[in-house]
């Protein structure tokens, strides 16, 4: 048979609200496939583009501006209501392309393409002068105060479960206050904190009714004289268990 | 008798806006 090229259905404006109701489809959807990081929400649509599918429907290709919102994807809060990150965090946008067909006013995602970085030092730097830049994930004190914090978390109250790392999110120097901030996303695991005092290689995360995912922020600030002690500040939120939510990547691949 | 077409109305309004920030 003879191969025609696909038609351009039409041509639709980025703003038109069959557009938008599709890109809103395409963020729910790229927020449950999300290996890493943040929930994202749509800041622009890019580009759009509409093309005849037979027998019926049309595909169409999306190009997405997203930015990142505060709520790690351990969080349960849906996307929709979590707060974007404000720009002098050092907000961290992503680049989405979109291939999802549409019919009868239904949408289905066939194939998303994201990538994400922080807004660039240059811009940063002029939208923001006295703001802290984002440090890179496996900077050095940015992963001893992780560490640090954690250790601290697990020993505040040894009645509950033993936490590990599930991977660090964002982390950032203090400059003016000599200190380091970072924000990471711990699970539970089979042990007890007292168990693990002592048996912390046993200790595997948790399955089933009792696995539960947390976010923390953590802050070190170094002591202005030498004989005073360091600070050190953390503050965890774990959440409920979420019957059929799993981050077996996560898991894998900073866990075990 | 021949009527000149406005180009701009056939052109797509894209990109669309911001809803947060220009970064």
């Amino acid at each position: 048979a003879e191969v025609v090229p696909p038609t351009v259905h039409k041509v639709p404006g980025c703003d038109d609200p069959e557009t938008e109701a599709a890109a809103r489809v395409a963020v729910a959807y790229i927020n449950k496939h999300l290996k890493h990081g943040y929930k994202v929400d749509l800041n622009r649509i890019e580009k759009v583009r509409y093309f005849e599918r037979r027998p019926h429907g049309k595909i169409m290709d999306l190009e997405l501006d997203v930015v990142e919102t505060t709520c790690h994807l351990v969080d349960p809060l849906p996307a929709e209501n979590c707060t974007v990150r404000k720009r002098e965090e050092h907000a961290v946008e992503g680049d989405c392309d979109v291939k999802m067909i549409e019919v009868d006013g239904h949408y289905k995602v066939l194939r998303t393409k994201c990538h994400s970085s922080p807004d660039s030092d240059e811009d940063f730097q002029k939208s923001c002068p006295n703001c802290n830049r984002l440090s890179r994930l496996n900077d050095t004190d940015v992963v001893n105060t992780v560490h640090a914090a954690l250790k601290e978390y697990n020993a505040q109250n040894t009645t509950h479960d033993h936490y590990k790392l599930l991977e660090i999110s964002r982390g950032h120097h203090l400059h003016l206050a000599r200190g380091v901030y970072a924000e990471f996303a711990i699970v539970n695991t089979n042990c007890s904190a007292q168990h693990a005092k002592e048996h912390e290689d046993d200790c595997h995360v948790a399955t089933g009714d009792h696995l539960h995912y947390g976010f923390c922020k953590a802050s070190f600030h170094k002591s202005a004289a030498e004989d005073a002690a360091d600070h050190h500040e953390v503050h965890c939120t774990v959440y409920d268990h979420q019957p059929g939510v799993h981050h077996h990547h996560l898991i894998h691949e900073h866990v075990e | 008798p021949l009527v000149k077409r406005s180009i701009l109305a056939a052109l797509p309004e894209c990109p669309g806006r911001y809803r947060h920030y220009d970064l």
